[in-house]
């Protein structure tokens, strides 16, 4: 009678959470818990390349979802979210055999466990023979946290197969689905820029290009705006990409750029470093001898310390520091603060639309080669600074207006955090 | 290498029992659709009611069951080997059988025929996941019109030729310099799609893609 009642109670769970169309939201926390269960290890894989896998596989889910996965081998079992294991035939204690080579490969339940069959080929990521452990993996972890299958070609939710492309990766609308779950990835960021970078072309003409990176704390993301998402395998530690920065992250950018200048600042506390594009690193010591880090009062008298953020403006050859409710106005060409700087930022950016304006601690300010736009971020909210454009539509804007706020995520899209143990798989 | 102690390895060779039992005729296809959602399952509460003995898992147990024993019920040619599981079926389970198979054969970029043909056999044997598949969710979110990032890379060479003139911006608001001062801009288009603003002989050209960036990344194998 209790195993009826319970087994009664599970299909009523399994209805009332029955998969609809576009999945439902399994789990209201957003840190997940997982482990890949002792009596479960496959006898195919080394139990670190399967641990490496499953890590893989949760934090490609996390880079496209508010959710972060930690792998736990020391709480209780049950206080882990998802368990995974490999089995033959009756395994681990499921009621749904495997049925040996071929057809299921493995199968995941709501209640958070996903289930391997050892007796099918599964390989490594850099594999090109067998089924792609990771490949399962991102599968069935998509179905524990609520997404069914799809016909949709592309999709990681695919009911079959397909043998392992190269290099598979969630496309924009498994992203969109897991964000229609979960939601989209929100939060603010300490800096973000255009890295312009020179290049000569085989025929010796000199190509400028860009790139978009966000900031946060110790991490960044390269922003590929012809896709709408930031780059695969993101966010990297800083140190990583960025040779001799703060590891725990900076303040500003800022990217001093005109006919007789061509020089990139960033900025963190009290102090400041030049970079070094050609090299990609940060000098120690620039060809006018100054060692660096610098003091921020040095290389830019009139300017407090620590800073919110910067931007540089080729229009007045300013570079505009943000600090409090306060914007400073510094000329590079006199080495000073402008006339009359500090003002409010109100006063030299002022709304557009009453009630609508970010009044001070600016997280970033942020000139777009991409939208040839400057913008205000703090917060998960942005700000455009009305430009020529739109003020020859509507030439009543104020110079320097600020336009109708706007979510981050609405205009860029997936910058999502992994957890930190995920950082460096 | 999977792992094995035997000499000869016979502890690792699939035995034959743990191949799946491959889909080759209509009663195997017929558990395959019930199997993985195509064929509504029974409403376990109403069947409970009836046979309160009987246990939501069991039923893919029985599924399983009635593979095997197909195995054997189709091995003998002897009708009365036949078990319970007889494989008449009523009018209305054949329909619901058919409508099944097309809904199946239509989901799987398959000719809808309605028929067990090779091409569904084939496309039921492949490698797949064992959770059921439900409604399928045809109505994905849509990717947002590419019109507003890139600017300054189009693709699309339509775009290159009116980057300044269409308004995309100004030189004021790229370069801002004021009016006296003022870079000799044109644009020619690469060859290459990228859009490329030639200023004061160097040109400034559209967003790197992943092969730029910070190429000093250690290990960014993805």
């Amino acid at each position: 009678r209790r195993r009826r009642h319970l087994a009664f109670l599970v299909s009523g769970r399994r209805r009332k959470r029955d998969l609809a169309e576009s999945g439902f939201m399994a789990f209201s926390k957003t840190v997940l818990k997982w482990r890949l269960i002792g009596e479960g290890y496959s006898s195919q894989l080394s139990v670190e390349e399967q641990r490496y896998v499953f890590r893989l596989a949760f934090r490609m889910w996390s880079e496209v979802s508010p959710l972060e996965f930690v792998e736990d081998v020391w709480s209780p079992l049950e206080d882990v979210d998802i368990k995974l294991g490999f089995g033959t035939g009756r395994h681990l204690g499921c009621s749904q055999r495997f049925d040996g080579t071929g057809q299921e490969f493995a199968h995941a339940w709501f209640l958070g466990d996903i289930h391997f069959d050892d007796d099918e080929h599964f390989t490594g990521p850099n594999s090109h023979s067998g089924i792609s452990l990771l490949k399962v993996a991102v599968h069935e972890i998509g179905h524990v946290l609520g997404l069914p299958h799809t016909y949709r070609p592309g999709s990681i939710m695919q009911p079959s197969y397909l043998p392992h492309e190269s290099s598979f990766e969630m496309d924009w609308m498994d992203r969109k689905a897991i964000q229609h779950l979960y939601g989209a990835c929100k939060g603010r960021f300490d800096t973000v820029f255009d890295w312009i970078r020179k290049e000569k072309t085989p025929y010796g003409d000199l190509i400028v290009r860009f790139n978009t990176y966000f900031m946060r704390d110790g991490w960044y993301w390269l922003y590929e705006n012809r896709n709408n998402r930031t780059r695969y395998g993101d966010p990297v530690a800083l140190q990583i990409g960025w040779h001799g920065l703060p590891s725990d992250g900076v303040d500003a950018h800022v990217h001093v750029w005109s006919k007789k200048r061509d020089v990139v600042y960033f900025f963190k506390g009290t102090q400041f470093w030049k970079y070094d594009n050609e090299n990609d690193q940060v000098f120690i010591k620039d060809s006018d001898g100054h060692r660096y880090p610098r003091l921020v009062s040095e290389g830019f008298p009139g300017v407090p310390s620590p800073i919110d953020t910067a931007f540089y403006d080729r229009r007045d050859s300013h570079i505009y520091f943000f600090k409090g409710t306060q914007v400073f106005a510094f000329s590079v060409e006199t080495s000073s603060l402008a006339r009359g700087f500090p003002k409010t930022i109100r006063d030299v950016f002022p709304p557009v639309e009453r009630g609508d304006h970010p009044d001070g601690h600016i997280d970033a300010a942020y000139f777009s080669y991409t939208h040839s736009a400057i913008f205000l971020l703090k917060g998960t909210r942005f700000w455009q600074v009305a430009g020529s454009r739109q003020r020859w539509r509507r030439p009543l804007l104020p110079r320097n207006g600020l336009l109708p706020h706007r979510e981050v995520d609405q205009q860029w899209f997936d910058i999502c955090n992994v957890h930190p143990t995920a950082l460096k798989l | 290498e999977k792992l094995f102690h035997s000499r000869d390895h016979s502890d690792v060779q699939t035995p034959q029992s743990h191949r799946a039992a491959v889909v080759t005729d209509e009663l195997k296809a017929e558990l395959f659709l019930s199997r993985y959602g195509f064929i509504k399952p029974v409403n376990w509460e109403e069947a409970q009611l009836e046979d309160p003995d009987s246990d939501p898992d069991d039923f893919l147990d029985d599924l399983q069951a009635r593979i095997q024993e197909g195995t054997s019920v189709l091995h003998s040619r002897d009708k009365s080997q036949i078990g319970h599981h007889d494989v008449f079926k009523s009018q209305a389970e054949n329909r619901a059988f058919i409508s099944a198979l097309k809904e199946f054969q239509r989901v799987s970029g398959l000719v809808v025929t309605g028929v067990f043909d090779e091409a569904t056999k084939e496309a039921m044997n492949k490698p797949r996941c064992g959770v059921p598949d439900q409604n399928m969710d045809l109505n994905a979110p849509v990717e947002p019109e590419n019109n507003q990032t890139d600017s300054f890379d189009k693709t699309d060479s339509n775009n290159t030729s009116d980057l300044f003139s269409s308004g995309n911006y100004s030189e004021d608001d790229l370069f801002g310099f004021n009016n006296t001062e003022s870079f000799l801009v044109n644009i020619s288009n690469d060859t290459n799609s990228n859009t490329s603003m030639n200023i004061n002989n160097t040109s400034v050209d559209g967003e790197m893609g992943n092969v730029g960036g910070n190429t000093n990344q250690s290990g960014a194998v993805r």
